[in-house]
């Protein structure tokens, strides 16, 4: 499963 | 979230703020690009779509609506309230966009982190968003004097990306988060602002002191 990642920034 | 990642959203509002409040001081939009604020509105719809489909906190979605509502608004007022039509220096304003647009595409199609809808869509934003400001450069570059509202205006929105460095190191170092497409193109922007500044400091400031008695 690959690694997603965290789009919290605007 | 950390200091830096404040102050850049704070730096980000400021100038938002600060144009509105300008154009609507002033009840005029002369010297802001609509180029470039046609540009944000493509950036921010673009990136926010995840509104609809994750929900990260309540301050993010805020923001998010902030963003996309006010850069609808600067447009509005620009192309209808207080219209720069039969302004003369509305042909300052020709910046060829569709280059900039191709090749945020182009780029988005190569680099993303899954060639879906989404992913494609949130990867041209921020390819987009690296180049928007471009058009409302040149428009500063060509009349060669900038009143206090642009010169504000990009200053903070300078700051703003200046910032999101800092925030980068440090969410690296303290949570192992890194975002290489946001990094890199956030880079790429950042670096056309410190040149625009370069240009600008040696352009207007000295010369305007080298004017001085």
């Amino acid at each position: 499963k690959e690694e997603r990642v965290k789009k919290d920034e605007l | 979230m950390n200091i830096f990642r404040i102050l850049g959203d704070l730096s980000h509002l400021t100038s938002i703020i600060i144009l509105l409040h300008t154009i609507n001081t002033n009840k005029s939009t002369t010297g802001i690009s609509l180029k470039t604020q046609i540009l944000y509105v493509i950036v921010f719809i673009t990136r926010y779509l995840d509104l609809f489909t994750k929900f990260i906190s309540v301050y993010n979605t805020l923001m998010k609506i902030f963003f996309i509502i006010s850069s609808v608004y600067i447009v509005y007022l620009i192309q209808y309230k207080y219209s720069q039509k039969h302004m003369v220096k509305q042909d300052l304003d020709n910046f060829k966009v569709e280059y900039l647009l191709a090749g945020s595409l182009l780029a988005s199609l190569i680099f993303n982190y899954k060639f879906t809808p989404l992913e494609i869509l949130w990867s041209f934003s921020l390819w987009l968003e690296s180049v928007a400001i471009l058009p409302q450069l040149m428009m500063l570059t060509r009349t060669g004097e900038a009143d206090m509202l642009t010169t504000n205006y990009i200053f903070c929105l300078g700051l703003y990306r200046a910032f999101y460095i800092p925030n980068w190191f440090y969410r690296y170092f303290a949570e192992g988060h890194f975002d290489k497409l946001a990094v890199f193109t956030g880079l790429i922007q950042t670096l056309l602002y410190s040149d625009f500044f370069y240009i600008y400091y040696k352009n207007v400031i000295q010369a305007r002191s080298s004017k001085l008695p």
